[in-house]
C-alpha cells in the first residue's frame, strides 16, 4: 500500500521517517517529483534535494532548503508539508501550476542531518554541525556561519571558538553540508532565488548580515518582504519583522543567503518561523501545521514574484 | 541521552547599550554554560538564552544586581522535552 496519506504531518518525525516519505511523495507525483543527492554529511548521509519540475532543461529555479540549525524542528517539519503542498497543488493552483511550467524549484528539507539525528538521539539542543574541530575538544560548526560571505569578519554573531554555537569553522565551506549546496548552487548556475527556514521569532530577512550597508536591491526585496510577511499574517495574524539582517537581529558573518546574493541570486531571504511566545523553537508539534501553512503563503508570494520578474 | 531538568530558559529585556555589555559579559564566562537562543545584539530584540540548572540562581543574582529585567520562558525546559517526545509517540502510534 503505497498511500502515503498516513504519514502525519502534524507530528515531528525522525530523519527516517522524513526521508521515507520524500521517497513517497517521488512516487506519488512522478511527473514532477524526482529526489536528487547533493552530497553527503559529515557522517556520511545523504543529503536528498526534491525536484519540482515539468520539463525543460535547466530552467530557472528557486532554492528552498530547512533545518540548517538541527534544533529548529519545525523547519524540517514545515519543508516536507511544504514538500506535499507543491505538487498537490501542481495543476489545480493556477500560479503554482504557471510557476512550474517556467521554474523548478529545488528543496533541501534537512539540510544537517547528522545535527538532526543527534538531537533526536543525543542532545535535543544541539544547533551545529557534528564535524570533529582540530585542536579542540568541541564538536561542530554553526553552518549558518560558514558561507564565504565576509567570512570569520568581526561580528558578534560569530565566534572564531570551537565551543561556541555560533562558531564559523577554521574556514569558509570547511563543512560538507555547506560545500554541498554550494557546488549544487553552482553547478546548477540558473537559480533565481535562495530562501531558508530558520526558527524561531518571527522574522523576514534580506541580505546584508556580514556588513551593515544596505544590498544594492534594498527597495525590492524590502517591498517584497514586506509583502510576503503580510500574506503570512492574513492567515493566523502571524506578524514577522521584515529588514536585513543586520538591522532586524545582529551583524553576523558567513550567512547563507549574504553568499547567494554576492554570487547573484538577488532574491534571498531568510525566515525565523514562529514563535514569540514561550517555546522558541521548541514549538508543540500541534503548531507545526499552522505555522507550515502561513510560511508557505508568504514563500509563494516570494515565489511569485521572483517568476513575474525574471532578471 | 542529555537531560536538562532544571534548566530555565529567561527572556532578558535590555534597554540600553550598557545592560546589552552586561548580558555579553555573561555570555564570555564559558563555566556557566549558556545557551543563548537569541543572541544579545539590537536593542529591539529579547535575548533569550538557557541556563543549566546549577547556574540559574546565579545568573538571576547577575541581572537582579544589576537590576537587568527578565521573566521566565519556560520553567523547566525538561517538561516541555517529556510532552514532545509524548507527542512523538502517540503521533508515531497512529
Amino acid at each position: 500500500e503505497r498511500s502515503s496519506n498516513t504519514f502525519n504531518y502534524g507530528t515531528y518525525h525522525t530523519l527516517e521517517e522524513i526521508y521515507t516519505e520524500l521517497d513517497h511523495l517521488v512516487a506519488e507525483y512522478s511527473s514532477i517529483v524526482s529526489k536528487l543527492q547533493i552530497g553527503q554529511s559529515y557522517e556520511k548521509r545523504p543529503l536528498y534535494v526534491l525536484k519540482f519540475s515539468t520539463g525543460g532543461s535547466n530552467r530557472p529555479a528557486i532554492w528552498l532548503d530547512a533545518g540548517i540549525h538541527s534544533r529548529e524542528w519545525v523547519t524540517q517539519a514545515s519543508a516536507i508539508w511544504i514538500a506535499r503542498k507543491i505538487a498537490s497543488d501542481y495543476g489545480k493552483d493556477p500560479s503554482i501550476t504557471s510557476l512550474l511550467n517556467r521554474m523548478d524549484i529545488f528543496l533541501l528539507t534537512v539540510s544537517n542531518p547528522d545535527g538532526y539525528v543527534f538531537t533526536h538521539t543525543t542532545n535535543r539542543m544541539w544547533r551545529k554541525t557534528r564535524s570533529k574541530n582540530q585542536g579542540s575538544l568541541c564538536i561542530g560548526v554553526d553552518p549558518n556561519r560558514n558561507w564565504d560571505a565576509g567570512f570569520g569578519g568581526r561580528s558578534p554573531g560569530a565566534s572564531s571558538k570551537p565551543c561556541s554555537e555560533s562558531y564559523h569553522g577554521p574556514k569558509a565551506n570547511s563543512e560538507v553540508e555547506v560545500k554541498s549546496v554550494v557546488n549544487f548552487i553552482k553547478n546548477h548556475g540558473n537559480i533565481r532565488a535562495f530562501l531558508t527556514l530558520h526558527s524561531y521569532s518571527q522574522l523576514l530577512m534580506y541580505p546584508y548580515g556580514y556588513k551593515c550597508t544596505k544590498p544594492a536591491d534594498y527597495a525590492e526585496l524590502d517591498a517584497v518582504g514586506r509583502s510576503a510577511a503580510n500574506s503570512i499574517r492574513s492567515l493566523y495574524g502571524t506578524t514577522f519583522r521584515v529588514g536585513t539582517i543586520c538591522n532586524v537581529i545582529y551583524q553576523a558573518s558567513g550567512g547563507s543567503i549574504d553568499w547567494s546574493y554576492d554570487n547573484g541570486i538577488k532574491y534571498s531571504f531568510a525566515f525565523e518561523l514562529r514563535d514569540t511566545g514561550r517555546y522558541g523553537f521548541l514549538l508543540p508539534s500541534n503548531q507545526i501545521i499552522p505555522t507550515a501553512e502561513e510560511t508557505w503563503l508568504g514563500l509563494k508570494t516570494i515565489m511569485e514574484h521572483v517568476r513575474d520578474n525574471s532578471y | 541521552l542529555e537531560t536538562f531538568v532544571g534548566h530555565q530558559v529567561l527572556r532578558i529585556m535590555t534597554r540600553n547599550e550598557e545592560e546589552v555589555e552586561k548580558i555579553q559579559l555573561l555570555e564570555s564566562l564559558e563555566h556557566l554554560e549558556l545557551d543563548f537562543w537569541i543572541n544579545p545584539s539590537a536593542l529591539a530584540q529579547p535575548v533569550d538564552v538557557r541556563i543549566p540548572a546549577n547556574s540559574v540562581q546565579a545568573v538571576k543574582a547577575f541581572l537582579e544586581a544589576h537590576g537587568i529585567q527578565y521573566s521566565i520562558l519556560i520553567e523547566d525546559l525538561q517538561v516541555i522535552l517529556d510532552k514532545e517526545k509524548e507527542d512523538m509517540a502517540c503521533g508515531q502510534q497512529k
